[in-house]
């Protein structure tokens, strides 16, 4: 995170703020509770309050403007520059400009307008931009389900350096982003794409190309801004091109970017007992085309000819992987099965019956 | 004669990199890219953002930085003036 050079600050915790008008994009109600959940964002983490004024001059002036608002900073029409914000001061100070040429929305579609406001909020108390790409303050724009989003902890430590920490009993805590040489890096699920090696964690993926050395790091809502953050479970279904990522007790089929219609479904319309709330790991054996899924200590074998689960399941995983404990996430690649479980991965082979190595969480990304 | 399209193609992605430089990591818009002594002030910009992004720092607006000039953003600078 960086604090803006000079250190500007509120030398009040109780601040005003003011909708001076607002976007024929969305209906009012939406507006104001936009604005009202994006200083919502900073005051949960902070000593700050926010109080609504209806008239009067306020800390925080909220607008939406048009090309030259004549403040020396003309907005660029749709896309591009979204909106901006002054830092903590007198008259301009702390107020926020918002593009009145983009598509404003309260969900996924063009651009959310809780989740901009909450980053020029940022700006409005005094945090600058930071590098962190998993930051909210971070500058590019990258959609977060409004109903899923959690401050990040870059931005709480920086706005905990300017005002301090919250009243509250209990300090919250935001997501940490992941970075590809953690040691301690683990993993929610794993799959193939057409080639190449996704890993999951949180609101992220890691993205890692067979020919490149660095892995790239993504929000999982840049290509499916409609499945949640935290998959539990995914695997690749190379012959039919699909990817099925799996969460609790439901399950998306997607094609590229796009999920089949009817999803998500519930897991036991593939054949999972009432007892199973959530798959832990799964993979597609491309020769056989049987799908394995982990459940706790145990696994399912799913036929995707026949789309159903085989007899005989399900049996304990060591009694046919051996000791690779529970597995939170499992991917094939060149005949080899890899389990991960923590930060420790075991290379399994189908044909042996047996585990040949046992590596890191992170060997994949060339540390 | 007609400028080549890959020369205007050159030339427009300077305008475009140059604006989104000056917007935002303070290149001077009086920049005089022929200044003998030292490093050319836009090509310092440019690392000074492709380090910002974590992208690799070659001075040259290259596919992933201009990935990355064309993605939608806060109009706040990167650089405090």
């Amino acid at each position: 995170y960086m604090a803006t050079p000079g250190n500007p600050k509120w030398k009040r915790n109780n601040l005003t703020y003011r909708i001076l008008n607002y976007t024929p994009k969305m209906r009012r109600a939406d507006v104001d509770e936009a604005v009202r959940r994006a200083l919502n964002v900073w005051s949960s983490v902070t000593p700050l309050t926010f109080q609504k004024l209806e008239d009067k001059e306020a800390d925080i002036m909220i607008s939406f403007a048009y090309r030259d608002h004549r403040d020396n900073s003309p907005f660029d029409g749709p896309n591009g520059q979204l909106a901006h914000a002054f830092q903590p001061g007198e008259d301009i100070g702390g107020d926020v400009h918002m593009d009145e040429e983009e598509t404003w929305t309260k969900d996924g579609r063009g651009y959310n307008l809780f989740i901009v406001l909450a980053h020029e909020l940022g700006h409005s108390l005094g945090l600058s931009h930071s590098n962190d790409p998993g930051a909210l303050m971070y500058p590019t724009y990258s959609y977060i389900d409004p109903d899923e989003f959690l401050l990040p902890q870059d931005d709480i430590n920086g706005i905990q350096s300017i005002y301090g920490q919250s009243n509250a009993p209990m300090q919250p805590t935001g997501p940490i982003t992941p970075e590809a040489c953690d040691p301690n890096l683990t993993f929610d699920s794993i799959t193939t794409l057409r080639g190449e090696i996704f890993f999951f964690k949180g609101r992220y993926m890691l993205r890692k190309h067979p020919a490149r050395t660095e892995a790239e790091l993504n929000f999982i809502s840049l290509f499916w801004p409609r499945l949640p953050s935290g998959i539990q479970a995914a695997y690749e279904n190379i012959e039919r091109d699909e990817i099925t990522f799996f969460k609790e007790d439901k399950y998306w089929v997607v094609r590229g970017y796009d999920i089949l219609p009817g999803y998500p479904k519930r897991i036991y319309h593939l054949g999972f007992p009432k007892t199973v709330k959530r798959v832990n790991a799964a993979y597609n054996d491309e020769t056989t085309g049987k799908t394995y899924f982990f459940v706790a200590d145990r696994y399912w074998r799913y036929d995707e000819e026949k789309k159903s689960m085989d007899h005989g399941y399900p049996r304990k995983i060591v009694s046919d992987f051996g000791n690779i404990g529970r597995v939170d996430a499992a991917f094939q690649k060149d005949g080899y099965v890899y389990f991960f479980h923590g930060t420790t991965q075991f290379q399994f082979d189908p044909h042996a019956k047996r585990i040949v190595r046992k590596m890191k969480s992170t060997s994949w990304f060339n540390c | 004669f007609p400028v080549a399209p890959e020369a205007e193609d050159e030339e427009k992605t300077l305008q475009f990199v140059e604006s989104y430089l000056q917007s935002f990591y303070d290149l001077r818009k009086d920049h005089h890219p022929h200044i003998r002594s030292g490093e050319n002030p836009l090509t310092a910009k440019l690392k000074e953002m492709q380090s910002f992004f974590g992208l690799e720092v070659t001075g040259k607006p290259d596919l992933e930085t201009l990935e990355m000039m064309k993605k939608p953003r806060c109009g706040v600078t990167d650089v405090q003036k």
